[in-house]
């Protein structure tokens, strides 16, 4: 989606 | 695992709230209680359940589980229960179901349903602990209203948080709305009351189509709580009795 940004950048992977 | 829920109305509202967000789904059973993380498909957003085992009586968890559960079956499954009804959830120890039954509270009624699990790989992600600039703290029916209300002009919502309040602003093809709340004490209900507690201005932009699937949550607690920090995922949670709580997490939307 553009201009959105994903859940994942901000929270690391366990 | 043996969960014995007072009221079922309580985890067909949970998963009535989420199932348009996530589809395949573990439940992860421990001592504490039930919880799952699980990103949307587009992975924007993130929702995070914890039922802690005081909002079960009795709770039992022997060993750590995850139930793989798709949600549409489970839907189906609790659409038998009246939200009345008593709702035991029992699994064994490495299951290939989750065995739920629904007592009615006044009569002999008992329905027994098994779903089949699934073996999902999900990653879980670390949700850092977060000192947020702002928290807001509103009636639930509020928010759903201004992101139903703000939704119709546009795809994304300016959320700015100041010492005067909080403006939710959207700009659309037809025009442009605003709402602006002020922190306010309803002496008669506190429920209705606005809380705003800031350390630091605050704003950010959203996808309205994500605040408004979380608002589908609005049925499980008379208030909601938003937390915001420049530059981190908004945090909208509905808090359930026992310490309980359902969040959903959501990326800002990427300035020019």
């Amino acid at each position: 989606i553009e201009g959105q940004g994903s859940i994942a950048t901000f929270f690391g992977k366990k | 695992l043996e969960a014995r829920l007072e009221q079922a109305a309580m985890l067909k509202r949970v998963v009535d709230a989420i199932k348009d967000l996530v589809q395949d789904c573990n439940f992860d059973c421990n001592d504490s209680g039930i919880a799952l993380q699980a990103m949307d498909n587009s992975h924007v957003a993130l929702v995070s359940m914890m039922l802690k085992s005081e909002s079960f009586s009795p709770f039992r968890c022997d060993r750590n589980i995850a139930l793989g559960i798709n949600l549409t079956s489970l839907t189906k499954v609790l659409r038998a229960a009246q939200g009345d009804d008593i709702l035991t959830l029992k699994a064994e120890d490495a299951p290939d179901v989750v065995n739920l039954t629904f007592e009615s509270p006044e009569s002999d009624r008992l329905s027994e349903y098994d779903i089949k699990l699934m073996d999902i790989d999900q990653e879980h992600l670390g949700i850092p602990d977060t000192e947020y600039a702002a928290t807001i703290t509103l009636p639930s029916s509020e928010f759903s209203r201004i992101t139903r209300d703000l939704s119709a002009l546009s795809e994304s919502v300016a959320i700015e948080c100041t010492k005067e309040g909080v403006k939710f602003t959207c700009t659309g093809d037809i025009g442009n709305g605003s709402v602006s709340l002020r922190q306010h004490t309803n002496v008669e209900n506190d429920a209705k009351s606005v809380d705003i507690s800031l350390t630091e201005p605050v704003a950010l932009t959203f996808s309205l189509k994500y605040l408004v699937n979380f608002c589908k949550a609005a049925g499980l607690s008379d208030r909601v709580r938003l937390c915001l920090s420049n530059e981190v995922p908004l945090l909208v949670e509905y808090g359930l009795s026992n310490n309980s709580y359902l969040r959903f997490y959501l990326a800002p939307k990427i300035g020019d």
